[in-house]
């Protein structure tokens, strides 16, 4: 089974197109890895990436070095995947 | 696991594609007047491919289509599904009468069940279907990006290890495929509604070109109206609008293949996460979101019954 431990999810909420491109270009960089939840749609429209831990160092760095704001939505992917089976486990029971 | 009855299933809970198909036998089976159960074809994995008919008699009448599940990770689509099934059951003589004594609803609750499976098993996240195609590493096709709508163009991609893979050709996917033949075969669908997570949308057509289509001042007066009936229960905020002009072009999709077969209300929801969780909406949302939900299918079914073509 695949896990998700160190996994972030990363919210970026583009306020330019200078933003709304630098996003765009990230789905290009298929060595991080990064599982778009949300796709870049329009200004002001949120793009949520799920970033495997070893690409979430060089993610942040590139975001912050080009200026585009990010928020961390989902801190640890990996304990929400665990909540929600122990929940559908202690259901079942 | 199998509860007892529909009545003391947990919808409250996401469960795993063998409890949903004992949900739908269960059903089946509590209601053998409204409620039969069609396989309409088999998956790449060789899962068989259910949809629920609900319907009050008459052959060949007038129907509605809801799907859910498409895209496996969308979990909260799939136990939506449930729900909904449960609902049209006990709403049959009163809500839905009008539309019951008159129409058909098909509900195909897994769309897409190896994904489905696959992600109780192995991968969480995983989206498209499991179908190998010679020449790749990668597994799997976006489902919602294979259908013969502008199949090919841009809004897809052609790297079998992409997210939005388009496939090796249209409907290259089964679980497409077994869609596409009913569709075809039926001959009387008037409202197709694919359920999808999440972003919480109301779209129609078209998504692979920016022409709009003939009956966009219809359907945009409807999902109005569905998203005002969806936001007055819990004030979930929803955008509506055309696919390409709302979010992006997106080539090969469901409800532009639909809409080209003639189906006008061809709709495709994105439903909720209020902003937090995504993919990993916990199971508490799932009743809440289902009932904001139908509280906009209700609008959708009943506006395609007073309108029928």
């Amino acid at each position: 089974t695949e896990n998700f431990v160190g996994h972030q999810v990363l919210r970026i909420v583009p306020s330019s197109d200078a933003e709304l491109q630098k996003v765009r270009e990230l789905q290009e960089l298929e060595h991080l890895e990064l599982d778009f939840w949300l796709s870049p749609r329009g200004l002001g429209d949120p793009v949520d990436i799920r970033v495997p831990f070893p690409s979430l160092q060089p993610l942040k760095a590139h975001l912050e070095a080009n200026g585009v704001p990010y928020s961390i939505m989902i801190e640890d992917v990996q304990a929400l995947v665990d909540l929600e089976q122990m929940q559908m486990l202690r259901r079942r029971r | 696991f199998v509860p007892r009855s529909t009545s003391t299933f947990d919808y409250t809970s996401y469960h795993t594609l063998e409890e949903i198909y004992a949900f739908m036998d269960l059903l089946v089976a509590e209601n053998p007047n409204l409620v039969s159960k069609l396989e309409i074809g088999h998956t790449t994995e060789n899962r068989p491919i259910y949809v629920l008919k609900f319907s009050k008699g008459g052959t060949n009448r007038p129907a509605i289509w809801i799907d859910t599940g498409i895209h496996s990770r969308e979990w909260v689509t799939q136990a939506s599904g449930v729900w909904f099934a449960k609902k049209i059951v006990q709403e049959q003589d009163q809500g839905l009468a009008n539309i019951l004594d008159q129409m058909d609803i098909f509900l195909e609750i897994v769309t897409n069940p190896d994904g489905f499976a696959f992600t109780h098993t192995s991968n969480r996240m995983w989206r498209k279907t499991r179908s190998k195609h010679s020449g790749s590493l990668c597994v799997g096709v976006d489902p919602n990006r294979n259908w013969d709508a502008g199949f090919g163009g841009s809004g897809a991609s052609s790297n079998p290890c992409s997210e939005t893979y388009r496939g090796p050709y249209a409907n290259s996917e089964p679980e497409v495929k077994a869609i596409v033949d009913f569709v075809k075969n039926h001959g009387n669908i008037k409202a197709f509604i694919s359920i999808h997570s999440y972003s919480q949308l109301l779209l129609y057509p078209y998504g692979y070109t920016t022409t709009a289509v003939p009956d966009k001042e219809e359907l945009h007066q409807v999902a109005k109206e569905a998203v005002a009936a969806l936001s007055s229960l819990y004030g979930t905020n929803y955008k509506y609008g055309s696919i390409i002009t709302t979010i992006y072009q997106a080539s090969g999709g469901t409800i532009d293949w639909t809409y080209n077969q003639g189906i006008k209300y061809s709709f495709t929801f994105e439903l909720r996460d209020t902003g937090r969780y995504g993919f990993l909406l916990p199971a508490s949302q799932i009743v809440p979101t289902a009932q904001e939900t139908w509280k906009a299918l209700e609008v959708i079914m009943a506006h395609t019954r007073g309108h029928l073509y």
